[in-house]
């Protein structure tokens, strides 16, 4: 099974 | 005060169609630069960008750096009682909670005005900084609607595969397997049919359909999109916005449990 990975843990928050 | 006046305003009534399915409410932030717009799906896995250059605009005025927060489906609405052809003007107070958009026909027998009342939102914005991508491929748009629709009916994800024999779609389902491979192909004539294959490093990543189909509500923005891929990073799916900028879609991958 594939896991969604979330778009927040590649790019931090300004 | 903040007044912008655009006469393809056709794009923008093809911007907000693109994006309104994943994204509900939105800060437009206007400067001196232009328009931009940055936002997550409510489940955070999917991002847009999108940059409108002030120079695109026959006018442009931006006192000050202003966020105009609003529903995009009431965006949608208003701009649909827009003729295709329509010149397209938005402007707000400083102070002001309305934006009011104008729509001109060509010939400027019919003018009309929607105010609009703003939203106070608050948004998470995210730094994505500039990346070399492993893979960059650019393709028709019609033919990567056409992959992402066809695959649909298949299975819920794609596996996105670089090497140097092209790039292959494949997804598994209940009823089976499919793949498409795409191969580099320059149509010197036509640049806008070919595909373009750069590649440094093979890559492989797999996405949820779902959100490809999404971002292919962009497709009329473009005759051709850009697909960039590393093998640790969001894949970016950007359509250009004719001498004015881009919509730039970010997901997130889903990887093996």
């Amino acid at each position: 099974a594939c896991v969604q990975l979330s778009i927040t843990e590649f790019y931090r928050t300004t | 005060m903040f007044e912008v006046r655009l006469v393809q305003g056709s794009l923008l009534k093809k911007v907000v169609e693109a994006i309104r399915e994943l994204v509900t409410d939105a800060n437009i932030d206007c400067s001196s630069t232009g328009l931009s717009l940055q936002a997550m799906d409510s489940s955070h896995v999917a991002l847009i960008a999108l940059l409108l250059r002030s120079d695109g605009f026959e006018h442009f005025r931006c006192d000050r750096n202003v966020s105009i927060g609003m529903n995009l489906a009431n965006v949608s609405k208003i701009l649909r009682t827009a003729g295709n052809d329509d010149i397209i003007t938005l402007k707000a107070d400083d102070d002001g909670d309305l934006l009011t958009f104008m729509f001109e026909s060509p010939n400027q027998d019919r003018i009309s005005d929607i105010e609009m009342k703003l939203m106070d939102i608050k948004s998470e914005h995210l730094g994505i900084p500039d990346a070399e991508y492993e893979a960059v491929i650019k393709m028709p748009s019609q033919e990567f609607l056409r992959i992402c629709k066809d695959l649909s009916n298949i299975g819920d994800t794609v596996v996105i595969s670089v090497t140097k024999e092209g790039v292959k779609f494949s997804t598994r389902g209940d009823i089976g397997n499919a793949n498409i491979v795409c191969r580099q192909n320059t149509t010197l004539d036509k640049p806008d049919d070919s595909t373009i294959i750069q590649m440094k490093e093979p890559v492989s990543l797999t996405f949820a359909l779902r959100y490809m189909n999404s971002f292919t509500k962009a497709t009329s923005l473009s005759s051709s999109v850009t697909i960039s891929m590393s093998s640790d990073l969001p894949i970016v799916v950007e359509y250009k916005i004719a001498d004015m900028g881009y919509l730039r879609f970010y997901l997130a991958p889903k990887i093996e449990d």
